[in-house]
């Protein structure tokens, strides 16, 4: 009697810490409760275990969990770190740590490089390997940009001439291909983002400066949930 | 309509699979 029982927070698994994330990202303590609100919402829409399925990703996008869209499959994977099938609570806010307004923007850059990096096919060349130079990513632009832009379409219901898609493509490619090897590498994206800043638009989400506000949790602040 | 003077990249990024800002609809 008379006895305050403070309600033990039961976190589910694949929850880290706020404070280890804030630590790494560029949002604060409670920014990170926030998004805790956010990823907790989106976790229990079909499935209540504490992770985001391709489902539950698809409902929050697109308000249908059954939405097959070749972009949001490419967001999901990349969110999906260790890549097993589900995103966690701390690959949630790293992930979106990215689209922070104060993010750097090289960072942005290369999220979006690996995006559309379809298929994975970077490689590692030996000299590259020895020298310990970066990494290069090549993309088959031809082939990749072609496909992305044909799903586009498709998505907006939009019809247009193989020969006009052939020529977004390629205007694209004469501008981005400038070694002419039919391929962007991250040198040539980071020159080509540089010439049309528009592309990086939306690897900046300013939702995310109003985390606090959206998202109000006082579960850090005061210790005690439920109160 | 496509604008002829839009890029390949400029056009995929009006995609609604990469609009993550539905994620914080209440």
């Amino acid at each position: 009697m008379g006895c305050f029982c403070l309600k033990k927070l039961g976190h589910k698994p694949g929850y880290e810490a706020p404070i280890n994330l804030a630590s790494e990202t560029p949002f604060t303590v409670n920014e990170v409760e926030a998004l805790y609100d956010l990823f907790k919402k989106l976790s229990r829409s079909i499935i209540d275990d504490g992770l985001i399925h391709k489902e539950e990703f698809q409902l929050a996008l697109f308000k249908n969990s059954n939405k097959q869209n070749l972009f949001a499959d490419r967001i999901f994977e990349l969110f999906d770190i260790k890549h097993n099938g589900v995103i966690e609570f701390g690959e949630f806010v790293r992930s979106l740590s990215v689209f922070h307004p104060n993010a750097p923007e090289a960072d942005k850059i290369a999220f979006l490089f690996r995006l559309y990096d379809l298929r994975q096919t970077g490689c590692i060349e030996a000299e590259e390997i020895l020298t310990f130079h970066l990494i290069f990513l090549l993309y088959d632009l031809n082939r990749k940009l072609k496909e992305m832009v044909k799903a586009l379409l498709c998505e907006n219901n939009m019809s247009l001439s193989e020969d006009m898609v052939d020529l977004i493509v390629e205007k694209t490619m004469m501008e981005a291909d400038t070694k002419r090897d039919g391929k962007i590498d991250d040198e040539e994206w980071k020159e080509f983002v540089k010439k049309n800043p528009s592309i990086i638009k939306i690897m900046t989400l300013s939702d995310l400066k109003e985390l606090t506000l959206a998202f109000p949790s006082f579960v850090m602040n005061s210790g005690v949930s439920d109160l | 309509v496509v604008p002829a003077t839009m890029n390949a990249f400029e056009l995929i990024s009006t995609s609604q699979g990469l609009n993550l800002s539905s994620l914080f609809e209440k």
